[in-house]
């Protein structure tokens, strides 16, 4: 039995709204340390990699491990349906057919109540942990979102070096070229304004705009992204969560 | 020209 309480349903409705436009069908797997997903795209080059921690629940309670296989456009459906302020329970029996959502305003005593119908999803399960990375970035997710829909107007490329005093975001395209620069600063007042560069190695990579312009959907989540990226490995883009995180993973491009 | 990879060069399937 599953039974998993968000004080506000927006947390959950967030987190599928931040995914549900580059993966369609999703396998959720419940555990008791919470809920979590991987899916790949269609084009096999952006993973999706979903953590929900026990502690983002206001409750949760999941006996035994349970698979929740969902099409995320009928899944963001019904959490349209929900208030943002509303409580949402998510609950599956252990072999579930269907998800149920439960959306309560305890202020006006209403409660609506909605049936997810499950599918069986045959998913590749891809190995992502134990990566090395070259250099580690944290900035806030605003201002990423900002470059990357800012240079995706010029180039269906964006080129990311990173050295130790700089971030250089770089496009260039038919119309012209831009480059952006963001160098490492502490805000005190502000931490999350603040912009952070871990280095081993000097990066320069290249990534295809449009998946970028899916990634930064989720910078609703978390007031900072933290972007890891190698010349060996897919660059992770992570946005956390109070507790778990969403993390993407994408796989560069390259000269032929 | 640049080619797009695949995570499938570099994730192995579990």
């Amino acid at each position: 039995m599953l039974e998993a309480k968000f004080e506000e349903a927006s947390l959950f409705k967030k987190v599928i709204d931040s995914f549900k436009d580059c993966v369609q069908l999703v396998n959720f797997n419940c555990s008791e340390h919470g809920i979590a997903a991987q899916a790949v795209d269609d084009s096999r080059v952006l993973l999706v990699s979903l953590s929900i921690g026990t502690e983002s629940f206001q409750d949760f309670r999941c006996d035994r491990n349970v698979t929740l296989g969902a099409d995320l456009s009928s899944l963001s459906k019904i959490l349209r349906c929900g208030n943002n302020n509303d409580n949402l329970t998510l609950i599956a029996d252990d072999t579930p057919d269907s998800l149920l959502l439960l959306f309560e305003d305890t202020k006006k005593d209403r409660i609506s109540e909605y049936s997810l119908k499950l599918m069986d999803i045959d998913a590749d399960f891809l190995d992502i942990e134990g990566m090395q990375y070259d250099t580690t970035i944290t900035m806030p997710s605003a201002e990423f979102a900002k470059v990357v829909r800012d240079l995706n107007q010029l180039s269906d490329s964006l080129n990311i070096l990173v050295t130790k005093d700089t971030v250089k975001f770089v496009a260039e395209g038919d119309i012209g070229s831009g480059s952006v620069i963001v160098k490492p600063h502490t805000d005190m007042d502000k931490p999350d304004d603040s912009v952070k560069v871990e280095l081993d190695k000097p990066v320069d990579l290249t990534f295809g705009s449009k998946y970028l312009l899916d990634i930064i959907k989720g910078a609703g989540l978390s007031n900072q992204i933290t972007i890891k990226l190698s010349s060996e490995t897919p660059a992770l883009f992570e946005f956390g969560l109070q507790s778990g995180y969403l993390q993407f993973f994408l796989a560069p491009k390259f000269n032929e | 020209k640049l080619k797009q990879t695949s995570l499938t060069k570099y994730f192995k399937k579990t």
